[in-house]
This record gives C-alpha cells, structure tokens and sequence, in this order.
C-alpha cells in the first residue's frame, strides 16, 4: 500500500497516534478529506469526525461512528482502516466514487475517546465513559445505554456500579449530545452506522421495544445483503435481525433513537468473534475484521446512495 | 493499572429459558463482581463472562450444580493482555 507514513493499520495504537492519522488523512486527501470537530469529551478530549466529501453544500449524507464502548479496540481500529479505503478508492472504486459524487461520509473513529485512553492506561477492561456520578463512587456510563430513545426502559441499570448504566438522564453524556447535536444540525443524514464488537451481528432496531420498525422488510433484507457480503470474504458469518430480537431489550441505545429521528438506515455492526479472545482480538485479526466489515458497509452505503429518502 | 491475572473468561452454552434465568440471577450478585461481555438473553446466544480470580471457584461449582455447560475461553487474562502490550511495543519499535 503506497502511502507516504508508516502508520500501521495492522496494529493497535494510543489515541494520540490514531489523532495524528486522521491530520495524515486529511492531507494526504485534501480534496476529499477534511477533519472537524464535533465537541469535547468529558475530560475535554476532542472529538475529531473525518468528512468525506466532493463539493456541494448540505448534502445528504452517511454517519458511521466506532469506539462507543471503549474496549472493543477492534472497531475503532477498523475504523481508521475504513477511513484510509474510502480515500483511496475514490476515483479508483466506479461504486465509491459515484457515491462521495452524490453524497457525504462522516466517519467518528472514537466515539469515547476518554475511556479508550483509560482502558490503555488504566483498566484494558473500560466500556463507559469517565463521567462522574453525583452521590456515587462509581465512574462512567454507557454511552450506548444514555440516548434518547426509550430512555429508563428495561435492559438497562439505574445503578451507577453497573457496566450498563444509563445516566442520570438522556444524553446526560457529554460524548452522546455532541453526536445528537452534530446530527440535528446537519439536518441530512440518511444512514446512521455504529460498530460495536463482538459476536457477528448486524442489527437494525429496535433494542427498547420488540416491535418491528415500520421499515423492517427492507432493513431486514438489506442487512441479509450487507451479511452476505462479509460472508463472501472469509466465511464470516453475522446474524441479522432487530436488537430486541437477535439478543435482548436494551434501551437507550444509539440506532433506536436515530431510527426514531428519521434517519431509516440505522444499524449496529457486531464485529467478528474469533471464538477465544471476545472482544480482545488479536491485533492479525484486525485487517481481515476491517476488510469483511468494509464489504457489509459497501452494501448498505451503496443501498442508500440508490434510494434516497 | 489494574491487573487481571488469574481472571478467566468463560463461555457458558445456555440450553433453555430455565438456564438462562439461572446466569441472570449470577449477573445479579454484584459481590462476585462478574463482567458479561455478552448477556444472557436467549439459549441461541453463548454467553460471555469474565470472573475476577478469588470468584472462578465459585462461580464453576454454580455452573456444575446446576448442570450449566461451560468452556473456557481465556484462561488466564493477564497473559493476554500482556500479549497485546508486547505487540503493540513492537510494532511501534517497527
């Protein structure tokens, strides 16, 4: 792969080298490529979002985010190698191309950057955020539990110990209402995609309730396709359905209330699961997890430049 | 830094509703300090759960008594994450 630094897709890195790969993007492929930021973090660490982009104002567009839940290292790792394939196959890739000429792309790598440094620091076993809980010793909450959609439901804690602690209320952290507002304000979103990892699911929602979305038919076969196509490359193979179906209630999480905001496409990748390690994959495994889960992501982003809404 | 070693990670086969209940009641005793990285939720799904050193005996003699099929998918998590540090170092030395 030609490219003029040596960083190592292959591997695992600090915040700060993944930070300095985003500013290496952004000009290696200035006319595609720009970094911005959407807020701070708790502990005041920015929250950097790469924009892909031909031109044009207000258009519409795909969020992809990674790292919400800081351990699983895999996605946020991925992510920066996605970053890397969607500027270098525009102008070689005729699908990729075509779609950055009608739509955007805003990618969030690490969506807790505070607990990923923690868990490099601190506790490799960190998922929350470092917010502090008023009247508790214990710190964090999931992020993934504190959207505004079903807030307080079942399949989530009220007890700020538990590693699925919802917040004191909806997007109570800092990290989730940087996301909501950059979303609002942009106004054109069609596509909200968020990695987790791990066990190989696709999902589409919902998490807190178990009522089919008004879309299902077409998520359901849309997520089918975008399954397929990972399994085309090394035989993995992801389970698709909704949250509540595929694994439990959970409320408050982030595609349920993008769902419910509007935005159809709303899925939750799972990444793959070597079957010995969980979400501590091996840093081999890290390539080929990006490489099937860029084919599954292909599929959805193209599903979304052809049908827009 | 907080250390794992001795922690283990097992992955527990649930067979029906009953057993999956049984592994809800163990995520409820905050005392063993247990880590579900994947929840019990339906018999289709193994589950997934990290147990600090001082609580592995326990929790294999509940799963056994109860006739709950396990396997262990990390032995001992330190030497993994040990692993992970030394491969981060050396490919940043590369």
């Amino acid at each position: 792969e030609r490219s003029s630094n040596s960083f190592n897709y292959g591997t695992y890195h600090s915040l700060d080298s993944i930070y300095a790969e985003l500013d290496h993007l952004a000009s290696e492929y200035s006319n595609i490529v720009s970094k911005l930021q959407i807020g701070k973090s708790y502990e005041k660490r920015p929250l950097y979002v790469l924009k892909f982009s031909t031109g044009g104002s207000n258009r519409p567009a795909i969020w992809i985010d990674a790292g919400i839940h800081s351990r699983e290292w895999v996605t946020q790792a991925s992510a920066v190698w996605i970053a890397k394939k969607i500027a270098s196959d525009y102008g070689k890739d005729l699908s990729i191309t075509s779609l950055l000429n009608k739509m955007d792309i805003f990618l969030l790598p690490v969506t807790n950057p505070d607990g990923y440094v923690f868990t490099h620091t601190t506790n490799r076993m960190w998922r929350k955020t470092r917010s502090k809980n008023q009247g508790s010793p214990c710190v964090g909450v999931d992020p993934n539990r504190n959207w505004d959609a079903g807030f307080g439901g079942p399949g989530a804690s009220s007890n700020p110990c538990s590693d699925s602690y919802r917040g004191p209320s909806a997007n109570s952290e800092v990290e989730v209402k940087s996301v909501v507002n950059f979303i609002k304000n942009h106004g054109n979103i069609q596509a909200f995609l968020t990695f987790h990892s791990y066990s190989q699911l696709l999902m589409y929602p919902y998490g807190y309730k178990c009522t089919e979305p008004a879309d299902y038919a077409e998520l359901d076969a849309l997520g089918r396709a975008a399954a397929s196509s990972i399994r085309s490359l090394y035989g993995t193979t992801f389970t698709v359905g909704s949250i509540c179906s595929t694994i439990y209630q959970a409320s408050g999480g982030s595609i349920d209330w993008s769902y419910d905001y509007g935005i159809k496409y709303s899925f939750a990748f799972e990444l793959r699961d070597t079957g010995r390690y969980g979400f501590l994959l091996p840093a081999s495994q890290i390539i080929p997890t990006a490489e099937e889960t860029w084919l599954g992501l292909k599929k959805i982003m193209e599903h979304v430049r052809d049908n827009p809404y | 830094l907080e250390t794992f070693v001795g922690d283990q990670v097992l992955r527990i086969k649930t067979r029906n509703e009953e057993e999956v209940k049984k592994l809800q009641l163990l995520e409820s005793l905050e005392h063993l300090e247990l880590d579900f990285w994947i929840n019990p939720s339906t018999p289709a799904l193994p589950v997934d759960v990290r147990i600090p050193a001082n609580s592995v005996q326990a929790v294999k003699a509940f799963l056994e008594s109860h006739g709950i099929e396990y396997s262990i998918l990390i032995e001992d998590l330190q030497v993994v994450l040990d692993k992970e540090k030394q491969d981060m170092a050396c490919s940043q030395q590369k």
